[in-house]
This record gives structure tokens, C-alpha cells and sequence, in this order.
């Protein structure tokens, strides 16, 4: 598997969160 | 076509302590090294170095600041690489927004722009269109631009507005007046982010000419109403009347022309206008008779040379000014008339044989003149006489051959009428036609007289000083026969030539005396000549009628006493047209809609937000209903042919989709967006839809998740073959406007018929979202039939957790302009009803969309009802979203029981 993930910065307690991408279909 | 939205940055700023703001990770490195690449503008390509990548790791970190305006996005194109350089995956694409700031003022196309606009045009009509533009993100609040006038002069009352979106200046009412005011100048500011407190600003300013319309009436300022002239003369400037017209100086519409209503039958006046001052001068270009009319009465009326506008057109009603023109008598003396009188003498008319009377004429007592004495004049062969008293004229002799030959068949002379009291002379002309035959060739008996023989009078009158006044004298020589001179003046004695034959002799001298004489005598007939010179030549006139006329030119008699002009047109001090009332209370209220768009790009994210396009339906006074009368019906007009923005819509989800994309996973964002645009206003050709799905990446098993009228039209976005829903209802449309409401909680209609396309012209909107619920979830709210007929009706309401069943109640719309789909979903609200807090207004004569989102969330200051506002009027998209999450501190009306 070849993934990217993004950093999510709205996480309150400073913690870091990654998300993998999420796409939009039109 | 994926579009991605995996990481954003902010230009303007420095981003780098968000570093990494990516990571790329290949599964094969569990077992080899990788190496990390990644490439694209920004990186390897202008501008260079934006982003790095530490190769081992695969983060990704930002180290410079971006500037949207140059670069909006960037794609980075991510690798993994054994450590041969091969690539050990397919390459993937990191997608990196550049989200904007408002960093970008408004700037206007002109720092002043000129318009006109004529006087009088209706309210709301359009004078000129200001243009700005932002630099800023397109469909961003901070390049949305709304225009407002700041400032106006003259400051007396607003008299334009403007249309905050499109820049469109029209005008407020119908009461521009060039006569008060000819120009306007205006100043106008354009602020992006929609106008708001936080948006940059630029001005312009306008100017607008007011051009003239034909909107006053011309009336007349005469200095008298009553003047007096002569009989019988002329005169070039009788009166002056001024016009007063209040419209543009020199323009047709302030030129006036005056024409007679009446009272000159006869031709004799004319009017002159002078088109620098506006003046008309009176004049009198034929005689007037004191015997035949003493006084008469003018009619005057006035108009402008160019036609009046409209807006008079039924004020202006012919107004006479009447001008009392009296005649004054002039001692005209005696005429003849005709000027000349045929009679005929034959060879039987003997001496004293009165073949006629030739009587002048008393013109001031229109009778035959008792006043004057009657004298033969020019007498050719001294062939006639006249009686002094009663002008009979009567032959001296029998006329003989050799007067018969001297005067070739045909005498003509003249008699004098002599008025000794006026000292004026009056000439008659006689002819008489000499019948041939019969003429006997004996001497005539020839009575002592001042001429010889057959001498003739030439112009032989002498009038003993009397005034002839410049009449045209009549001078007539005859060549005399058989030795018989002529002359007047000079005369020489034929006997003095006695070595000549005596007809030789006299031709010969008669042609010098006539050579030597005429040019004398030409010189010496002045005509009109000076009066009083006894002895001069003074000849008489032979005008027509023999009178001799002094043609004056006189002025007008000022009357010191100017009358006004008591038939003076009412001109109207205002424009007192009114024909509709306007809410003169501030030049920025013209805003025809509003939109209101929270900026989830930016860093204050809320969880709510409100779009409205068209009306804005509650609260704000940015509203088309700000304007009763024509301005507030054409405000509306405009909302409803506005149509929906698509740019907008798209922007909307996008940013949508990315906040939803920053937030946790604790919620699920599946939207769905299905637009149905057919040849609506702006809409593509052919435009079917547009469906929008937030998921994962690999996976589409949200759809599941969807409600099933939603997984049907997305069915039908993603070009799947759906099953037609049956036709529930043949018999469209129904007897009863009642709405159908399916229990709660039944199955929706299985493989009913797909969303058929709405009419042409219409707009359908659907948004979806399911949100996670809990248990203790209440039942979908009934939610009133906005319909009567001729739309579809939609209505959905779920929750994600599967246990509750959305009860779906769709009409046939084959009839239908209208598409509304409106669903709720209740959160894990423990004892909510919302029963009777939802209020849907009934749209059966709109067309027109709405798409009610709602989430039930904690919140302490949840509104007393939710009211949709009434739409019918307006054929507009309204989203409008809100948030309330469960809490126990839920107050006011909204009751929620279990």
C-alpha cells in the first residue's frame, strides 16, 4: 500500500492527527 | 474526475510550524529502503523549494510563504523508490490548497465613471454599471464586492442606488428634475468580503449628467395686451413677447414657437421668433382697414418646437393669450377705382359728347367723393374734358382721321382728382378705343390754349405744390404730323427751318429734341421727390388705384401700463407626477439579496452555516421587501430571474468538503449533493447534475449509509441504471391539495421512479447529511406537505444508526416546476418533539427551492420556532443549516418529550 496522509491541526489538545486522504467525487 | 483536497496551507504566513503537513508511507518498506520523492511546481519547478521531503521518512514539510495570487495550488507528486531508483508504487498526487486571506483590495476599472441619465425616468432605471475587481480567491468571500454609496451630491435627497453585487446604478425614483439639479456626483465604495466590517475597501466616483426632457410648459410675458397701428401700414416690430420656458436654454425643448389661436384671418400679422432669446416679434405685413375693421382681437398660443414629454403630455392643455389690436383711422382722401376706366368713341360722337363719368372714391367715407375737383391730366390730341364737379368726361371735338392716326385707334390719359383741403392729388386712367371707320380728315378746330396745334401735355400737370407723394408720373409724347411740333418746355417754332420740307425739318429736330430731352427729363422726374418745390416736375403716380400711400413704419405704442397675461399656463413649481411612494430613508438600502457564507477556509471553523441567494429570508434588512412600489416589485423581479449561482454552489461544498476534511473522525461526512439545473438561468446546456461525495478514498460504502432517495440520486449521478419509480398517483393532480404523509418509519418506495427532471426552468437542490446518533434517537418529525401540487416532494428524515427507517413521501411531478427536498435528522436528542416547531410554507405557486438541513446539538439558545420563511415569491435557492446538539438545557417553546 502507497498511502499519504495530512496532518490534521485542529486537534485541541495539541496531539497530532493524521488523516489519510479523503477524496471528492464529482 | 477525483479531486482531491489533502492538505492546505495559508499564504501569506509562514506555515512551517505545521511541518510536517504531510507524510507519504509505502508498505514496502517494511522489507527494503525506500526512498521518498516527490516533485512539481514548487518543488522542482518554479518557485523552487516550497516543499521538501525528507526522503527516509517520507514527511513533507513547507518552508517558504505562498502567495495564492501566484501559485493557488500546487501538486506534489510523491514517489517511492527502491534503493535502485525504481519505482516501487504507482506515484501518487498530494493535492496542497492555498487557502486565501483578504489580502486584496476591491480596485475599480475607472477612478471616475460618467454616466447621464434623462429627467424623469421611471424609478429603477439603469444609469450605468460600476466594475471592481478583487484579486482575491473567485467565489471567496474576500473577493465578493459589494458596492454602496457612500456619498452623494447634491445631498438633498438619495436619487440612485446601486446594486451591491452587480454595481448596476439605477435610479430610486422617478423625480430626477434637470431644472433643479443637472448633475449628480456620487461616491461609491466597493469593500470585498461582501461588505463586512473586516473587508478591504477602494472608491470611485461617479457622475451623472442630467439630460433634458421637454418636462415644462412655455408660456408668454407680454409687456402689453392692447397695441394700436395705422390703416394701411406696415410695420416690422410690432411687439415683442417674450417665452419663458424653464427647460435647456437653446435646446428645442426650450425654443418656443407661437402661432395665432385666432384672429388673423386676414394674414396681415406674422410672429419672428429669435431662437438665442426666445422672443417673438409682432408684425404687421398687410394693411390693415380702419373702415373695414377698427379693432380686433389676437389669440396667441405658444408651444415648444420639440415635442412635450410624456410626463405633460396631459398637463399641457392650448392656452390662449389674447391681444387687443385697435386700428387707428388715416385721412385717406379720394381714389379712383378702378384706377382706370374703357370707354369707346366712334365717328359718330360729335363735340361735347359725353361718353362718361369717371368719379373718385372717398375711401374715409366709402362714398363718392364730394371733396375734390376733377381736371384732365395727360389729354393725348387734347381729345377729351372734363366737368371739375362731376367728373363727366366729354369730347372736345368730333374726333378726326389725323387724331385717329396720331393716336393709332387707342387714346389713353389721364384725370386728376384735386382735393384742395388735403392737398393730395389722386390720377385716373382713361382709355378709350377709337372704333374704326368714319373718321373725317377735316382741321379740327383748335381753341387757343397754351400748346400749339396738336402739342400735347406731358406730365402737364402741375400740381401748384400739392403733394403727389411717390406715385409713379406717366410721361407720353406723341410724334405730331404734318408740321405740327410737340414739346413741353422747350419748344421751337417749325417756321425757323423754312430751307427743309417741313416734315423733314420737323422729324429731323423732333428726333434731336428727343434725344436731348428724355435724359433732361428723366433726371428731372423724381419720383417721390421732395415735396414743396412749386415749380419742379412733380409727377403723378398711376398706381392702380390712383391712391398715393405712405407706407410708415411705425412702433408699436407702448402702454406704460403692462397688463399681465391673465391666461398664463399653471407650470407647475415641482414635478408634481408622483405616482408612487418611496422610502426615501437611505441611499444604501437597495440591496435586492444577500448571501452570507461562512469562510471554512479560514481558521475559525464553525459547524454552521447559512447561504442565502435571492431573498434573505429573516432577521437582516437586506431584503427585496425594503421598497414598496415599483422599486420593491423590480427588486424582486430581479431576485427571482437570479437564478443559481453554480460558481457559488460549487465553492460552497468544496470548502465544505474540506472542512470536513480537517475534522475528526467522529463524524462521518457524507454529503450528497445532486443539483438539477435545466436551462435554468446560467445553467449549461444539457446540465444534468452534479453529485458530491465525501469518503473515503477506496471507499464508497457510504452510499450505503445514504438515505434511499439519496442513494438513488446519486445512483443516477454516478450513471447507474435506477428503476423508474411507479406512478402512484395516475390521476395527477389530485382532487385534494391535502398532503400525503406516509406513517413513520415505512419503508421508503421500493424502485420507485427516479427524481424525473423538474420543468425547464427550474432548480432543484438536495443536500443531505447524516451525522452519528445514539440511542433514544426520536422518531423522524412529521414535517407539513409544503405542496399542493405540481412539484415533488421529498421528505426524508433518518439517522445513520440504521435502526430508524426514513419515511419518504415523493409526488409525481410531471406537472412540476418545483422540487423540494427537505430532511432532518434528529440526533441523539433524548425526549425532543419538534412537532409544531417546523413550519413549512405552502409552495404551490413558486418554483423554487428548498433544502433544510438541520442537526439537533447541544445548545442553550435554541430559537422559540424554526420558521422557513415563505419563498413564493422569489424563485431562489435557500440552504439553510443549523446546529443543535443535545443538551438539558433546552428552554423556550421547543419541547422535546420523549
Amino acid at each position: 500500500d502507497f498511502r499519504i496522509q495530512v496532518r490534521d491541526y485542529n486537534t485541541k489538545n495539541g496531539t497530532i492527527k493524521w488523516h489519510s486522504l479523503r477524496r471528492q467525487k464529482r | 474526475e477525483w479531486i482531491k483536497f489533502a492538505a492546505a496551507c495559508r499564504e501569506g504566513e509562514d506555515n512551517s510550524k505545521r511541518n510536517p503537513i504531510a507524510k507519504i508511507h509505502s508498505d514496502c518498506a517494511a522489507n527494503q529502503q525506500v526512498t521518498y520523492r516527490i516533485s512539481g511546481v514548487g518543488i522542482d519547478q518554479p518557485p523552487y523549494g516550497i516543499f521538501v521531503i525528507n526522503q527516509k521518512t517520507g514527511e513533507i514539510n513547507i518552508t517558504s510563504i505562498v502567495d495564492r495570487e501566484v501559485t493557488p495550488f500546487f501538486i506534489i507528486y510523491c514517489r517511492a523508490l527502491n534503493s535502485l531508483g525504481q519505482d516501487l508504487e504507482k506515484p501518487l498526487e498530494l493535492r496542497v490548497r492555498v487557502l486565501d486571506i483578504n489580502d486584496n483590495p476591491p480596485v475599480f476599472s475607472m477612478s471616475t465613471f460618467v454616466g447621464e441619465i434623462e429627467e424623469n425616468s421611471n424609478a429603477n432605471t439603469l444609469v450605468m454599471v460600476l466594475n471592481a475587481t478583487d484579486a482575491d480567491e473567485p467565489n471567496n468571500l474576500n473577493s465578493k464586492i459589494a458596492f454602496k454609496i457612500i456619498r452623494q451630491e447634491p445631498s438633498d435627497s438619495p436619487m440612485f442606488i446601486i446594486n451591491r453585487y452587480t454595481g448596476e446604478i439605477r435610479t430610486m425614483n422617478n423625480f430626477l428634475d434637470r431644472e433643479q439639479y443637472g448633475q449628480y456626483s456620487l461616491a461609491v465604495r466597493g469593500s470585498d468580503r461582501d461588505g463586512g466590517a473586516d473587508g478591504m475597501s477602494a472608491e470611485c466616483e461617479c457622475n451623472i449628467k442630467i439630460l433634458d426632457v421637454n418636462d415644462n410648459i412655455p408660456y408668454m410675458e407680454l409687456p402689453t395686451q392692447s397695441i394700436s397701428i395705422e390703416e394701411n401700414s406696415l410695420n416690422s416690430n410690432l411687439l415683442q413677447i417674450r417665452v419663458i420656458d424653464l427647460d435647456e436654454e437653446f435646446s428645442a425643448n426650450w425654443m418656443a414657437v407661437i402661432f395665432f389661436i385666432s384672429g388673423n384671418e386676414g394674414n396681415w400679422f406674422e410672429i419672428e421668433m429669435n431662437e438665442r432669446t426666445n422672443v417673438g416679434t409682432l408684425k404687421v405685413v398687410k394693411p390693415l382697414d380702419f373702415e373695414a375693421m377698427n379693432n380686433l382681437q389676437l389669440s396667441l398660443g405658444v408651444r415648444n418646437k420639440a415635442e412635450f414629454h410624456q410626463s405633460i403630455m396631459s398637463q399641457y392643455k392650448l392656452t390662449a393669450t389674447a391681444i387687443s389690436v385697435t386700428v387707428l383711422n388715416v385721412v385717406e382722401g379720394s381714389v379712383f377705382r378702378p384706377g382706370s376706366k374703357t370707354f369707346v368713341v366712334n365717328s359718330n360722337m360729335g363735340q361735347n359728347y359725353k361718353i362718361g363719368e369717371y368719379v373718385a372714391w372717398d375711401l374715409d367715407a366709402n362714398r363718392p367723393s364730394t371733396t375734390v375737383r376733377y381736371v384732365m391730366g395727360r389729354n393725348p390730341t387734347d381729345l377729351l374734358a372734363i366737368d371739375s364737379k362731376t367728373a363727366i368726361i366729354t369730347l372736345r371735338n368730333k374726333v378726326t382721321m389725323e387724331q385717329y392716326k396720331i393716336l393709332g385707334g387707342k387714346y389713353q390719359g389721364t384725370i386728376l382728382s384735386i382735393d384742395d383741403a388735403l392737398q393730395r392729388t389722386c390720377t385716373g386712367t382713361i382709355v378709350i378705343n377709337l372704333e374704326n371707320g368714319g373718321w373725317k380728315t377735316e382741321r379740327p378746330n383748335v381753341n387757343g390754349s397754351t400748346t400749339s396745334a396738336y402739342g400735347l401735355t406731358s406730365g402737364g400737370v402741375t400740381t401748384n405744390g400739392y403733394t403727389t407723394g411717390g406715385g409713379v408720373g406717366t410721361v407720353t409724347f406723341a410724334v405730331g404730323t404734318n408740321g405740327y411740333g410737340v414739346g413741353t418746355g422747350v419748344y421751337q417754332p417749325l417756321r425757323d427751318n423754312v430751307h427743309f420740307g417741313p416734315a423733314g425739318i420737323g422729324l429731323l429736330i423732333m428726333g434731336f429734341l428727343v434725344l436731348g430731352l428724355v435724359p433732361f427729363l428723366l433726371m428731372c422726374c423724381d419720383c417721390g421727390g421732395a415735396p414743396g418745390g412749386g415749380a419742379a416736375f412733380e409727377p403723378v403716380p398711376e398706381c392702380s388705384d390712383g391712391a398715393i400711400h405712405s407706407w410708415a413704419v411705425e412702433g408699436a405704442q407702448a402702454d406704460p401700463g403692462v397688463l399681465a397675461n391673465s391666461a398664463v399656463p399653471c407650470i407647475p413649481v415641482t414635478n408634481a407626477n408622483v405616482i408612487e411612494y418611496v422610502d426615501n430613508s437611505g441611499v444604501y438600502t437597495n440591496e435586492y439579496g444577500a448571501r452570507e457564507m461562512q469562510d471554512l477556509g479560514g481558521g475559525e471553523r464553525t459547524t454552521g452555516f447559512e447561504l442565502t441567494d435571492g431573498v434573505k429570508m429573516s432577521g437582516g434588512p437586506e431584503i427585496c421587501q425594503e421598497y414598496p412600489g415599483t422599486l420593491r416589485r423590480n427588486s424582486m423581479r430581479e431576485c427571482r430571474e437570479g437564478g443559481l449561482n453554480m460558481n457559488f454552489m460549487e465553492s460552497y461544498f468544496c470548502q465544505k468538503a474540506y472542512a470536513y476534511a480537517d475534522e475528526d473522525e467522529g463524524r462521518p461526512s457524507n454529503d450528497c449533493l445532486l443539483i438539477y439545473d435545466i436551462e435554468g438561468a446560467g445553467s449549461p446546456a444539457g446540465s444534468v447534475g452534479c453529485c458530491s461525495f465525501i469518503g473515503e478514498d477506496l471507499d464508497d460504502s457510504f452510499l450505503d449509509t445514504l438515505g434511499p432517495k439519496f442513494k438513488k440520486l446519486a445512483d443516477i449521478s454516478l450513471g447507474k441504471d435506477v428503476e423508474p419509480f411507479p406512478d402512484s398517483d395516475p390521476s395527477w393532480p389530485p382532487k385534494s391539495t391535502e398532503p400525503v404523509c406516509p406513517p413513520q418509519g415505512t419503508e421508503p418506495t421500493g424502485g420507485g421512479h427516479p427524481p424525473i427532471s423538474p420543468r425547464f426552468g427550474t432548480t432543484t437542490v438536495i443536500s443531505e447529511n447524516t451525522y452519528p446518533s445514539g440511542p433514544g434517537v426520536q422518531h423522524p418529525t412529521p414535517i407539513p406537505d409544503p405542496l399542493g401540487y405540481g412539484n415533488v416532494t421529498v421528505t426524508e428524515s433518518y439517522t445513520s444508526s440504521g435502526t430508524l427507517k426514513p419515511s419518504v413521501h415523493i409526488h409525481d411531478n410531471r406537472h412540476a416546476s418545483n422540487v423540494v427536498v427537505t430532511e432532518r435528522v434528529v440526533g441523539p436528542i433524548s425526549g425532543a418533539d419538534l412537532q409544531g416547531m417546523l413550519e413549512m410554507p405552502d409552495l404551490r405557486d413558486g418554483s423554487n427551492v428548498i433544502v433544510t438541513e438541520r442537526v439537533i446539538a447541544p445548545s442553550s439558545s435554541l430559537p422559540t420556532t424554526l420558521t422557513i420563511p415563505d419563498p413564493r415569491q422569489s424563485s431562489n435557492v435557500v440552504v439553510t443549516e443549523r446546529v443543535i446538539q443535545p443538551t438539558s438545557g433546552i428552554v423556550g417553546n421547543l419541547s422535546m418529550h420523549p
